[in-house]
């Protein structure tokens, strides 16, 4: 099942930004 | 590119894809910013917190040109309009009314795409430094990427000298959106 989290937009913001980085490491 | 309200759908499914739509739009401000020369001579550390307080301000430069301050529309890039009281439905009105005011300011500017696209760059590395490591780096990198905007502007305007110290004052409007918005936007993450 979906599971959602509400964050704000800075925070959607961060986590997509940690991701990224922490894929191309 | 996504569509915002279809009738049938409620708020929280629109929150959904605007937050889906989002996601896209976050991790081309990051490729954009690791071409940004000079950008990843930076550490890790301090071009995440870069990213992570500057891409806000650089994505409302870049929804500027989906506003139409005239005729108070925004288009989507798949070509849907929607009417500014149509958007105010879902609750996003003083954001939006901040963003026409702004869009309309940055447009009467008339930017060339490359004048723009360094304008994004300077947006970025002028964001808020309090999580930077190496501060020195990135005003130096800030002071240069600044000469290289001034330079393509008087350039192309050698009578407008009116025109980059206009640029300049839109980035307070950027950091007062950053602060009045993106705290209290809220975003659904489905894991």
């Amino acid at each position: 099942p979906k599971t959602h989290r509400v964050m704000t937009l800075a925070d959607h913001i961060s986590h997509i930004i940690t991701q990224d980085f922490a894929r191309n490491q | 590119s996504c569509p915002v309200a279809p009738a049938s759908r409620s708020s929280q499914e629109v929150w959904e894809s605007f937050s889906q739509c989002f996601t896209p739009a976050v991790k081309e401000v990051v490729e954009f910013a690791k071409s940004i020369p000079g950008f990843q001579t930076l550490s890790q550390h301090d071009q995440v917190m870069l990213l992570k307080s500057g891409t806000f301000q650089v994505l409302m430069v870049r929804f500027c040109s989906l506003f139409d301050p005239k005729e108070r529309t925004v288009t989507f890039l798949n070509g849907q309009t929607y009417s500014l009281a149509s958007l105010r439905a879902l609750g996003m009105s003083s954001l939006l009314d901040a963003m026409f005011d702004f869009s309309e300011k940055l447009g009467s500017l008339g930017l060339e795409p490359d004048e723009m696209a360094l304008f994004m760059a300077v947006v970025l590395v002028s964001a808020d430094r309090s999580g930077i490591v190496e501060v020195g780096a990135v005003e130096l990198l800030q002071e240069n990427l600044i000469k290289a905007l001034r330079s393509l502007i008087t350039s192309r305007r050698p009578d407008d000298s009116t025109l980059f110290p206009k640029l300049l004052l839109r980035l307070p409007d950027l950091r007062t959106l950053n602060n009045q918005h993106s705290d209290k936007l809220l975003a659904f993450r489905i894991d």
